[in-house]
């Protein structure tokens, strides 16, 4: 693990009172390697990298810890604070209907968050409503209803035919009518760079003003997050992130790569497939996992 | 690149990152640049010809990719049986739509079994495609055993006369080992129905997966031998690098790749374009 392979590469420290530009070189290499094992993307990799050696150059190094120990320290705590840190949403002004809306790329598991958000808010006293607007998926609003009853939550839904902006439209009529305070919009996964989709986000977005838009990434995911999560954010100035799929094995890399591309904080965290598999976000969690 | 470039490390980290970039990951990634260096040496120390370093790393790409069995299989003697694998929302089963239009153009009798009686509305997504290819589908109940429903499909299958029998499974991470051992087990109820059966078992990957795509195909290999990679959403701007790992470790061919969410968005494995993606 890392701790170990920072111990060798520091070896030569021990005796030394302080960390030099040459015996941390091996260290950050080491740090490299295993933050691109761990998919962060190489632009996040070359900052941390370069805020870690800021901090580790001319450090006393305590003689309580070995060196190694002592450098695992820097990278842990320069890492939780780059993951979490100052990241908090503003607060939902009280009263009215809250919109939610949560949108991404094709399979990263938005259907399944909506589900357990509803789930979650339920629990904290909320009446949310289900809004099934993807009209492109085959059997979307079938998979959102079987949910919805899974966690008794009500499910708004059009005949096939209707446009997701005419379905968000009614869905607030119908929430305002019912008294429900929360509506949870599930969207067709799309890719970033398609504009057309893109466009319908804005526009679902106007319509309906969420006090909350957050973009689902599934932990999966390479390189390629940092682009995903760049064009979304540039066109919705997104509230937060959900990562998805974390009880795999997937290190996680892309927490960081997202946190250092658009700044926005990673809210919740969903692991595993049934519906109160949902948490808030540890960035300290996260942290110790994408250091392995 | 313009004119010549010394091969220097500035110019190699250059290449690096373009590869790191498209998910080549840390290891595949050196293995290629020393490739590169090895070839460069007949320039001794004079510079390197312009975009010869990115033409020379896709030849060296397209000979790991480059294999004679990346077709996809059929049987010798009819129903082709392929099954779907792989982790959860990678594009399975419609995967599975789009194979199943290109066969039943082909003017093959086909049959889609749906094995994925835990995702919510599973069967209802693959009767929709079903009917897009213009093909049967043979489903059961939402919570059924799966390996069941995969029996009595075959049956199905015999007695439609089907050419190419196509079976979806419910996606599951690779780190649930109870769900990779349901998966050997629907693997050994095709073993037993029928000789050299499952003829083509397909991994399905997103072409946004970053590393853990390699554990992904290691593991998935050992549950139930895997023969070829799907690889989807290259419509999006994912390269799916991994799959080289893949390929040099497992020898694992990519045999499809996706490029959109239409019936007719599934084409043969193109390596050249392949290649060519990773450096634009
Ligand atoms: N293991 C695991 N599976 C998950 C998790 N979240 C979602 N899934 C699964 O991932 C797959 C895709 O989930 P969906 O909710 O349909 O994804 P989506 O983003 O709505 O997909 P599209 O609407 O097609 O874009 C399903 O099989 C889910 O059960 C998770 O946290 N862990
Ligand atoms: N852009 C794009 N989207 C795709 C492609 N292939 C599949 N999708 C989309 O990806 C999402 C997930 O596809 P599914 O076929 O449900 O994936 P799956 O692997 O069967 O998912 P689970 O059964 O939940 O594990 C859907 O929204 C598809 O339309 C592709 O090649 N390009
Ligand atoms: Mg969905
Ligand atoms: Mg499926």
């Amino acid at each position: 693990n890392l701790t170990d392979r920072l111990n060798q590469a520091l070896r030569r420290v021990r005796g030394q009172s302080h960390l030099t530009e040459k015996n941390i070189q091996e260290a950050l290499r080491e740090v490299r390697l295993a933050f691109l094992e761990a998919d962060v993307h190489v632009g996040a990799v070359k900052e941390f990298i370069a805020r870690v050696r800021e901090r580790a150059l001319g450090q006393e190094v305590l003689a309580s810890l070995e060196p190694g120990q002592h450098a695992i320290k820097v990278v842990y705590e320069e890492l939780t604070r780059m993951l979490g840190g100052d990241a908090l949403l503003d607060p939902i002004p009280a009263g009215g209907l809250i919109v939610t809306m949560l949108c991404g790329l094709q399979g990263s598991g938005k259907t399944t968050a909506c589900a357990k958000l509803a789930l979650k808010m339920k629990n904290e006293g909320r009446r949310p409503l289900l809004v099934a607007a993807d009209v492109y998926r085959p059997a979307a609003v079938e998979q959102l209803k079987v949910l919805g009853e899974k966690v008794d939550v009500p499910v708004f839904s059009q005949p096939q035919g209707a446009r997701p902006e005419q379905i968000v439209e009614r869905a607030m009529a119908f929430a305002r009518a019912e008294g429900r305070d929360l509506l949870i919009l599930d969207t067709a996964g799309r890719l970033h760079i398609d504009e057309r989709m893109m466009d319908e986000l804005v526009r679902i977005r106007k319509l309906a003003s969420p006090q909350r838009i957050f973009l689902v990434i599934d932990s999966m995911v390479g390189q390629d997050a940092v682009r995903q999560a760049e064009h979304f954010n540039s066109r919705l100035d997104v509230s937060g992130v959900i990562l998805s799929k974390l009880d795999g094995d997937a290190r996680g890399g892309v927490a960081l790569s997202v946190r250092h591309a658009i700044g926005k904080p990673i809210v919740f965290a969903s692991v595993g497939e049934k519906p109160a598999d949902f948490e808030a976000f540890h960035p300290d969690r996260m942290a110790g996992r994408i250091l392995g | 690149f313009r004119g010549g470039l010394k091969l220097d490390d500035e110019s190699l980290e250059q290449l690096e990152e373009i590869l790191l970039a498209a998910d080549v990951g840390m290891m595949t990634t050196q293995h290629l640049v020393a490739g590169l260096r090895e070839r460069a040496r007949r320039f001794r120390d004079k510079d390197v010809p312009a975009d010869w370093a990115m033409n020379t790393l896709k030849e060296l790409i397209l000979d790991e990719l480059q294999h004679e069995t990346s077709a996809p299989a059929l049987a010798e003697n009819p129903p082709t049986i392929v099954l779907v694998v792989g982790v959860n929302g990678v594009g399975k089963t419609t995967a599975i739509g789009k194979l199943a239009a290109r066969y039943v153009r082909e003017g093959m009798t086909v049959l889609l079994i749906a094995g994925d009686t835990f995702r919510a509305a599973a069967a209802e997504q693959l009767a929709i495609w079903a009917e897009r290819a213009g093909c049967e589908i043979h489903s059961a109940q939402e919570g059924a055993d799966p390996a069941s429903v995969v029996y009595d499909g075959l049956a199905h299958a015999r007695r439609l006369g089907a050419h190419m029998v196509i079976i979806d499974t419910a996606g599951r991470l690779h780190t649930k080992t109870h769900l990779m051992a349901e998966l050997s087990k629907i693997r050994r109820v095709i073993e037993r129905d029928s000789p050299g059966a499952p003829h083509e078992t397909l991994l399905v990957q997103d072409a946004s997966t970053g590393q853990t795509g390699l554990v992904q195909a290691r593991v998935f290999t050992e549950a139930t031998q895997v023969t070829g990679v799907v690889l989807t959403k290259l419509d999006g701007t994912a390269k799916g690098g991994v799959t080289i790992a893949i390929r040099r470790e497992l020898g694992l061919p990519v045999k499809w790749m996706g490029v959109g969410e239409k019936l007719d968005d599934l084409e043969l494995f193109d390596p050249e374009a392949f290649a060519a993606a990773i450096f634009n």
